[in-house]
């Protein structure tokens, strides 16, 4: 049980760094995992602490909200390292984050979804969701008998276009 | 291996029996608020046995189409996810209904107790007790804020 | 201390239908509050409900993020309109919106900033800071001494630009 | 009336005495994640009498630029809010400063107990005690999320 727990931790922890930094697209972030008692880490707690790219080491909760987003996924992504799901679903993580990070974000799930996994996100911003492979666009129909408004669904296999801004910005099937 | 179709049948705001697929490497969803994108997430939480408070309902019979508002398509609803091996080309078909306020689950067809499901999940790299693949609209910031013991308690988890 | 609570709870409950009407810009929009105890209200509680454009009465936790947002706004400016404060502050309200949503956010905030409240918005999209009569723009610089990043700020005034789409979509300063 | 100029000195990431402003009846703060933005609302809520718990910090003296890295650029931070009725073209000058830990609060620069400080903020109709007009970062769905007994609170509040 110990040992399986250190193989995990020490797994993570020896990677978050290296996502962190490819993530943030700059060798000067930081990211580490440390066990706050060191020889048992599995009778305290762990803390995660992050150094945005260009600032200095402070707590995790002086990071503004797009700063938490990327810290949040560099921490998913190298949890996923360690124990590979064969498919992430994402919803919306792109809300806090401001064009500059959502490249990043995007330009490090496309370098991915390539090899090792395979991405669904849910988006409504043409920057982020333009990049995909594939389009799923949902669109309300109001059903007749009941009054109701249903979802309908229609795909968009985008393989074969290429990689450009494919909608006007309100992006809506 | 990887999702390569989902069938959703009278699930939440989807009525009847629709497909949505293929998936791709990289997939986004995408349309108008409440046009029912994170509701394909719940299907897809739902399939993989997500438990009825983490998909936005009280009862597991109020996410039968058009139950909320008490005129529910039907007295079922069901979703299937195929998934596919690509090195092998082989399918697996894991599919979970509600009849009622009950779940029952079946694999490429077959009715299986929960055990054998969840178990055939986490074969193919599936492990719903830690989720750590899915982040739900509005979460993705509690993952880097969570306090250093239910950290603790994530690897515990995994490992 | 009753009649304040009742006259407070009045207005409020008055206006919240055609504030929300006018914010979704569709009639078929519907807000309502209710006491649970009519008699008494300020011993129970309050319940509010909003009924999207287009759908059946469902409870709250039934709309999607962007239908809660706009359902939250319209309570705010109900308020507000019981007891106007001279101006709001508002960061990032925007996150969950698309942009149907946020052109009609935008619509009524451009009405209401004319006659009877003063707007301060935090954005990131471009579809709703490029309606602003004046941005505030903050951006990052190094101090050499310190090695740390501080905020830069710099003020322009929109108020003689004509309404158009002002920046590139990236829209950083 | 509204807000007319922001001085923010050595508050949070803003180093010095930075002037912001004027704000028109619609403005809009932006720039890149990191930047500041936030901290400039905490400017404003703090200027207007904000706890320190809703500011993002543990302590009022974190509060001073480089703080929280052990570098504090200087023993106090100030913020000052002028705020103008634009009928009469008077001006009122509203300043709170944190030298330490402890608050020090001014009107047209003479220092002045938090009490009458509270009072002429409400004679303007700015009451922090309901905080009607403030949304922080990520809190907006919140608002229409209150349980019932929760909205009777704010109800009675604001009366
Ligand atoms: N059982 C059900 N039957 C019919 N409709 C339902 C059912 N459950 C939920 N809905 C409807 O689905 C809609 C919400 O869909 P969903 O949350 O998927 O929207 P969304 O596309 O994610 O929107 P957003 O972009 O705002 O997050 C609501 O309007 C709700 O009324
Ligand atoms: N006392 C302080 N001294 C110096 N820098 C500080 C201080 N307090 C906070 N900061 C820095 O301010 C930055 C956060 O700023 P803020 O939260 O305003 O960003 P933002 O512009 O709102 O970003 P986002 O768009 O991601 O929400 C952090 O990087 C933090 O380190
Ligand atoms: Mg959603
Ligand atoms: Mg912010």
């Amino acid at each position: 049980r110990f040992e399986r727990f250190m193989r995990c931790f020490e797994h993570v922890s020896n990677k978050i760094d290296e996502i962190y930094k490819s993530l943030a697209r700059n060798q000067s972030a930081q990211a580490f995992l440390g066990p706050e008692n060191a020889e048992e880490p599995y009778l305290e707690g762990i803390s995660y602490n992050c150094v945005a790219p260009g600032k200095r080491f402070r707590p995790m909760d002086n990071l503004s909200g797009g700063e938490k987003t990327v810290a949040a996924l560099a921490l998913l992504f190298a949890i996923h390292s360690f124990q590979p799901a064969p498919f992430f679903v994402l919803d919306e993580i792109d809300a806090a984050l401001d064009n500059t990070n959502i490249s990043k974000v995007v330009g490090y799930i496309c370098e991915q979804a390539k090899s090792n996994f395979q991405m669904i996100v849910i988006s409504l911003k043409e920057e982020f969701f333009s990049h995909a492979d594939a389009l799923v666009g949902i669109y309300p129909d109001l059903e007749v008998t009941e009054g109701m408004v249903g979802s309908q669904v229609v795909t968009l296999d985008l393989s074969n276009v290429p990689d450009t801004h494919l909608m006007p910005s309100d992006g809506v099937v | 291996g990887r999702l390569k179709v989902l069938e959703v049948v009278n699930f939440k705001s989807y009525k009847g029996r629709q497909v949505v697929g293929p998936f791709k490497n990289f997939t986004a969803i995408i349309g108008p608020n409440g046009s029912g994108k994170s509701n394909l997430m719940d299907a897809i939480s739902f399939v993989l046995g997500e438990r009825a408070s983490n998909l936005r309902v009280k009862r597991l019979s109020d996410l039968i189409h058009g139950a909320p508002v008490g005129k529910p398509a039907s007295n079922k609803c069901e979703v299937s996810a195929v998934y596919e091996d690509p090195d092998t080309g082989d399918e697996i078909r894991f599919s979970r209904s509600v009849i009622g306020n009950t779940s029952e689950y079946r694999i490429n067809g077959r009715v299986v107790k929960v055990e054998e499901y969840s178990t055939a999940l986490e074969k193919i790299g599936i492990l719903m007790k830690s989720k750590n693949f899915l982040v739900y609209q509005g979460q993705v910031e509690n993952i880097a804020m969570k306090n250093a013991k239910e950290r603790t308690a994530m690897f515990e988890e995994m490992s």
